[in-house]
């Protein structure tokens, strides 16, 4: 069943304001829907809000059945096509005041952009997820903050991680080695991490 | 619905079948730089039917074909199998198991396979969509590429949920 | 010739004076996500005379002001010197010690001091030319920038070598 | 004394070639003069390799004076304005055969990266470098590696290494501690690491 993008969009933005909360203690974040100008240079002019979302398809009651509803903000504006519609992400980590996405240290963004995955993740989850090498930026504590709720979301969804850091290592249910020889020839030894499973298949060179 | 396995074969720097099966849960990847861990996450890509040599960090398709090695000569193809299960339909065909292969070489004569059947790329596209999974999707955050999300414009995150709706 | 020390007034996450001294050697900034150190390596370009926001994650210059926090009021003004120890003569002027001052306030009104008294922007980049400091250089690698020189075009290596020649 | 783009060159590519030793033990590394075409498509010509351009210096007797000697190379062609004379990197980590920079991994990638930036400091150094998480990409063995040849120039050059990594601590002579409080305010705490230096200072808010 084929849901609509509005629909996907307010699931979307409520959970980015939970995830937020788990991955930035005391910050806040919010996903808005923005028009876009042509040039860019105007910067993005907001339409809609999330919880404008969810008002509005109360108020018009076809909203979630009508995939031109934001361009029916716009009536009595220039004509937009429906491609510049975005989805502009704000986000306030603890303490601070600005909301410039630029500015945020590499930490940060990593862990903004994560959120904002998990948020579409928890909206629409994909069957499995491969992710290599996605906390390369963030310090121990923000580990632990990410791979506890990649534990928490790992029974509804498979998540393949790739890592070079031993931490991460330590969530593993199965695990992969990956070695290469002096010969350029990659070779992959695994291992299950729990007793009770059987462990995961690798077989090398025929 | 998730990968049960996939099975490289001149793909990279796998120049003999290796194939690795996955379980339900978290899996991680590991091992020093170099050794091959993201050359695994790029024949996921590819086998999804990635056009684009770059997002595989190549400059012709054909750079994904093994290029020989100390005492190893280089392959003539590259093959790359995924064997997803299906048990709960998710992915729109009556298989309970769905296999997507394909293979390039370096006359750059190349085939997708669905369980065994030879078929055309937009059928490979067909079956993923609607799961997310593929290019437009974010079920894949290859090296590197995870700020990006943060660094794009508001109309390429639009794009991604609307993958994904 | 060392970089002696940096003073950061109203720059980005440091309101009020902060002043760091560097000994030769290896100095290490360590810290937890968002703390500040890469505030401190945009510091050090920016009083190089940086032009480009995006050099330093802003999208206007004054992006760099402090903006505020819980329980601070956001200042008028960013100030940044940095003192660099000329006993060797390597900067081609006749002082043992050389302070480059820059100061920009949200009217976008800013200046340029050498050694305390003003100067432009030019007379800043001659007296670093010559020492491979400032933007062309390569004596700044910033955040996720360290790649760069393997994925750029072979003449941006060129020029690299160029300043530093 | 202004040397010449020339000599600069010859001797970063003579340095490459041993710093490459040192962080791919095995692999091979070479730097080269090309010519890039204008549509960028043909891929760029080799006009010049590092041997060449010594041999040539011997040769013409006064390359090293002129600038535009690597044009006169290609006197006969196309008149080839000098900006489009670039530096090739070419590099094969142990046991490897191909070259294509692209195809590197990450942490592969960093290091030739990290290899060129100390072939130029070899033969030209700047007074002071700040290089912020360039080992992020790093594993362990490569991280020593790195910080070895870190410590063996530290007497020719100031290095202020910004890490959230607590190998790279490990060879510091100065350590600077940065927090943030709750009120989006950095703070900075130093020590010395030397019992026999005076520590470094910094002043917080006057
Ligand atoms: N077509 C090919 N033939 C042979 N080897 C190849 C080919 N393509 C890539 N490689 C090799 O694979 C290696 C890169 O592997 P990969 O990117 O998977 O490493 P990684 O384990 O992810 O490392 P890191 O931790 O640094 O990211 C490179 O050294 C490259 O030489
Ligand atoms: N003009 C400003 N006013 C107030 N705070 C600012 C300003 N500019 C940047 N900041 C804050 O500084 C923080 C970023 O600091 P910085 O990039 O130095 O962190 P970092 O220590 O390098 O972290 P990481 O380890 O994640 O790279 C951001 O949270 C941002 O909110
Ligand atoms: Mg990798
Ligand atoms: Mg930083």
């Amino acid at each position: 069943i084929r849901e609509t993008f509005e629909a996907t969009f307010a699931a979307t933005a409520r959970h980015f304001e939970e995830v937020v909360n788990r991955l930035f203690p005391g910050g806040r974040g919010q996903l808005r829907l923005v028009q876009e100008d042509g040039q860019g240079s105007g910067g993005p002019r907001r339409i809609l809000g999330a919880e404008a979302i969810d008002g509005q398809a109360r108020e018009s009651g076809g909203l979630a059945d009508d995939e031109d509803g934001e361009d029916r903000e716009q009536a009595g504006e220039d004509a937009t096509p429906e491609d510049r519609v975005g989805v502009e992400l704000e986000i306030t980590p603890a303490g601070k005041s600005m909301k410039r996405l630029s500015l945020l240290s590499g930490g940060e963004k990593s862990l903004t952009a994560l959120a904002f995955l998990f948020s579409v993740f928890l909206a629409r989850p994909c069957p499995f997820y491969i992710l290599d090498e996605v906390e390369a930026a963030l310090d121990d504590i923000n580990i632990d903050r990410f791979l506890d709720l990649l534990r928490s979301y790992s029974s509804r969804a498979q998540f393949i991680v790739v890592t070079h850091q031993r931490r991460t290592m330590e969530v593993a249910d199965w695990l992969y080695g990956v070695s290469m020889g002096g010969d350029g020839v990659s070779r992959v030894v695994s291992r299950r991490l729990e007793a009770d499973r059987e462990p995961p298949a690798v077989a090398g060179a025929a | 619905m998730h990968l049960r396995s996939i099975s490289l074969k001149g793909f990279k720097s796998f120049p003999d079948r290796t194939t690795l099966e996955f379980g339900p849960g978290v899996s991680v990847i590991v091992g020093p730089n170099g050794s091959g861990k993201s050359n695994i996450t790029d024949a996921v890509l590819w086998a999804m039917g990635e056009q684009s040599p770059l997002a595989v960090r190549g400059q012709a398709m054909q750079d994904v074909i093994f290029a020989g090695g100390h005492g190893q000569h280089e392959r003539s193809e590259a093959e790359v199998e995924i064997v997803i299960d299906n048990a709960d339909g998710g992915l729109g065909v009556e298989f309970t198991e769905v296999s997507i292969l394909r293979r390039l070489d370096r006359a750059s004569d190349g085939e997708y396979r669905l369980n065994g059947a030879r078929c055309r790329l937009v059928d490979v596209l067909e079956v993923l969509s609607d799961t997310g999974l593929g290019r437009e999707g974010h079920s894949v955050v290859s090296q590197g590429r995870v700020e990006a999300v943060v660094t794009s414009k508001p109309r390429d995150r639009r794009l991604l949920i609307e993958e994904a709706a």
